[in-house]
């Protein structure tokens, strides 16, 4: 079986607030990830 | 066709030493003959797979990545029941087994799929079936959920296959290299997706490559802005952009099977797609075109913090019906009324519309099931 996400989440910077975040992921390809370990982040500008 | 040739000749040479009856003992032997051939066949095919598998993990460790070829047994796979074949599964491990037995077969899937038992929620002979066992929950604390709040959580224990960012209206998500499929195919037609912008998927391994030229080509349609209409400027620079990303997660026979929500989110839409339920492995996805596309599946839609959620779970040969945990009465994997499974997926809209159902990070949603 397989579960496919497709979410939408904070992308490439705004011209004016170079601060501001874009989501990264935080896996590879082949990882083996458990339920509840984060698989990518952003921060709030 | 070796044992073709070499049956008629050993009963012929039995039948001129022992004079006579050669029919009855030709048949005797016939039954014992084909089994151990059958045996052999079996044994022969486990140990060729066993190889493969192998040859696989060591190129993948190398760093090929392998290409979409279609073959002859994918074609016969399509002739073959999968959906009648994952009822008879269902309902073979949905068997009680006697309590005496049940450790020995648990400890048994669990050494072949590699399973954690250690982490199961109730001793072993108190799942009365494989079915029960492998749809088993966890021990409390088995699966802290990453408390960071500006985290995406996995909703399930699995191998990544595949990640990245999906751009323009026709976007596509890459089975495996050399075949891809449209993101609005796996989702539904009328899905909410947002359209994002012109352009591509961009895979995980492409990404550093194609930041520097994003930055660039955002620089531009900056400048083209800025020029055209300052108003417009100020728009894009006051809303915070979006972008869409997707993740598949692939889930071995001995993973934990059930789903849980990746972050805190309203679901606003389930839709059920009634489709084939062709195997899901590594081998499918190379050789099976439009592999999760055509499997039957569930989709959950809807909206979080950050916009546009959807979760895809998509059923296979042994693992061939999905359980919601919101919505308890739906059924999948049933009969197949239609002969074709073109038709549109069904469809239903959670109350009270525009707020739907409200799930927590890491709640559960759903469950897999044999059969």
């Amino acid at each position: 079986s397989t579960v496919v996400l497709v979410f939408q989440a904070p992308t490439l910077k705004s011209p004016k607030n170079s601060n501001a975040s874009e989501f990264r992921f935080s896996i590879r390809r082949g990882d083996r990830i458990r339920v509840g370990e984060a698989m990518g982040r952003w921060h709030d500008s | 066709s070796w044992y073709a040739k070499q049956f008629p000749t050993t009963s012929q040479a039995r039948a001129s030493v022992s004079g006579g009856n050669s029919d009855s003992q030709g048949n005797a032997f016939l039954l014992p003959g084909a089994t151990v051939a059958t045996l052999l066949m079996l044994g022969a095919l486990h140990a060729r797979r066993l190889y493969d598998d192998k040859k696989v993990e060591d190129a993948r460790e190398k760093g090929v990545e392998f290409e979409f070829q279609p073959d002859v047994k994918a074609a016969f796979l399509r002739m073959l029941p999968l959906r009648s074949i994952s009822r008879v599964w269902g309902f073979l491990t949905n068997v009680e087994i006697p309590v005496w037995l049940r450790p020995h077969v648990y400890r048994a899937w669990a050494r072949a799929f590699r399973s954690n038992l250690e982490e199961a929620a109730l001793p072993l002979d108190e799942y009365a079936s494989l079915r029960d066992f492998f749809v088993r929950t966890l021990r409390e604390g088995c699966r802290p959920i990453d408390p960071d709040p500006y985290s995406l959580v996995s909703p399930v224990d699995g191998t990544i296959l595949r990640f990245g960012e999906l751009k323009g209206a026709g976007a596509m998500i890459e089975q495996v290299k050399g075949f891809s499929y449209s993101v609005s195919s796996l989702l539904g037609a009328s899905s909410l997706l947002p359209i994002i912008a012109e352009g591509h998927t961009q895979d995980d391994s492409s990404t550093i490559e194609q930041e520097s030229s994003q930055r660039e080509k955002s620089k531009k349609s900056w400048w083209r802005i800025s020029l055209a209409s300052p108003k417009v400027r100020e728009t894009v620079s006051a809303c915070p952009m979006k972008g869409l990303y997707y993740c598949v997660i692939y889930l071995k026979p001995g993973d934990y099977h059930r789903i849980h929500s990746p972050v805190d989110w309203n679901v606003l839409v389930r839709r059920h797609f009634a489709g084939h339920l062709f195997p899901l492995n590594e081998r499918a996805t190379r050789t099976i075109r439009n592999l999760y596309v055509e499997n039957e599946r569930v989709v959950l839609e809807g909206l979080w913090q950050q916009g546009y959620m959807a979760v895809a779970a998509i059923g296979a040969t042994n693992i061939g019906s999905i359980e919601l945990f919101i919505e308890p009465e739906l059924r999948t994997n049933r009969p197949r009324k239609k002969l074709l499974h073109s038709g549109p997926p069904e469809e239903c809209v959670y109350k009270p519309e525009g707020v739907g159902v409200m799930l927590k990070k890491g709640e559960e949603v759903a469950a897999f099931n044999m059969g």
